[in-house]
């Protein structure tokens, strides 16, 4: 019989590993504020 | 041959979107005949559509901000001010498609629109501040003719007549004062001579015009006081200005 892991499991071992002190990319946009926001 | 990896999507604040957006800037300023000249505040989105080799089409949304200068001052815009929070700030919001090809940017369509900042956020920050008044309020009339009329009674400079008002703020407590500011131009007659007739003072032709700026500021109460400061820029060859109405959008 095949055993289905638990979701959180599976997705704990697919989960890529990160580096530790992984900053994620900031968002392409919208872009930084140049003088200040209305 | 595994496809190429799809490119990664343009980001606001990279150099091409910076170029592309400083380049749509410059023509928003160039082809505005009317107000002040804008600067980038933000690159709010970017989308880059391919069209074939070295051909992209950009779409560009960009939030620009209302500088002190106006738009027929010779002043470079990078020296231009962006007018603070406490100025009662302008904020202008454009659309802009531009294509990219073989590396040389042009503008397809732009479409802009300004409006100011809220006053209830203005008097949070500042409950003194005075606030933008539109341009046809009576006061405001009254102290542009009154700053205009002062200065050409006091000057040996040409005899200037009204081009535009730029901007008009009124302020009622603690005290009650009307600042204005307005776009002028030099005509062929003197001060002296427009005292006799200022009806036959025409605008200097294209050839020969001379635009400037003033500024005023007029205290209603506790009393009447009345301060001008107009600055010629002299000619500027290929400057012109189209009266409101008469230009395309």
């Amino acid at each position: 019989p095949v055993a289905k892991r638990a979701v959180a499991e599976a997705a704990q071992h697919d989960k890529v590993p990160r580096p530790v002190g992984f900053v994620p990319p900031p968002p392409p946009c919208p872009g930084k504020i140049r003088h200040f926001r209305i | 041959v595994p496809a190429a990896p799809p490119l990664a999507p343009l980001g606001c604040d990279d150099p091409e979107a910076e170029a592309a957006a400083e380049f749509a800037v410059n023509y928003i300023n160039g082809h505005s005949h009317h107000g002040y000249k804008f600067a980038l505040n933000r690159v709010d989105n970017v989308r880059v559509v391919s069209q074939g080799l070295n051909n992209d089409i950009m779409f560009l949304e960009l939030d620009l901000l209302e500088t002190t200068c106006h738009i027929l001052s010779p002043t470079p815009l990078a020296n231009c001010t962006v007018r603070s929070l406490t100025q009662h700030a302008v904020e202008g919001d454009c659309d802009v498609k531009l294509q990219k090809l073989d590396g040389k940017l042009s503008v397809l369509a732009s479409k802009c629109h300004s409006h100011a900042d809220s006053s209830e956020d203005l008097l949070q920050i500042c409950p003194d501040c005075p606030l933008l008044a539109s341009l046809n309020n009576t006061e405001v009339l009254a102290t542009v003719t009154a700053a205009l009329n002062h200065h050409n009674s006091k000057t040996t400079d040409p005899y200037l007549r009204l081009l535009e008002i730029g901007r008009a703020r009124i302020q009622y407590h603690p005290v009650h004062s009307v600042s204005v500011e307005f776009a002028v131009a030099a005509t062929n007659c003197s001060a002296g001579e427009a005292k006799e007739n200022a009806g036959v003072c025409q605008l200097l032709p294209e050839d020969q015009s001379n635009f400037g700026f003033c500024t005023a500021s007029r205290l209603i109460r506790p009393s009447e006081d009345l301060s001008v400061d107009c600055q010629l820029y002299g000619h500027q060859p290929g400057v012109t200005y189209s009266q409101p109405g008469q230009d395309t959008s």
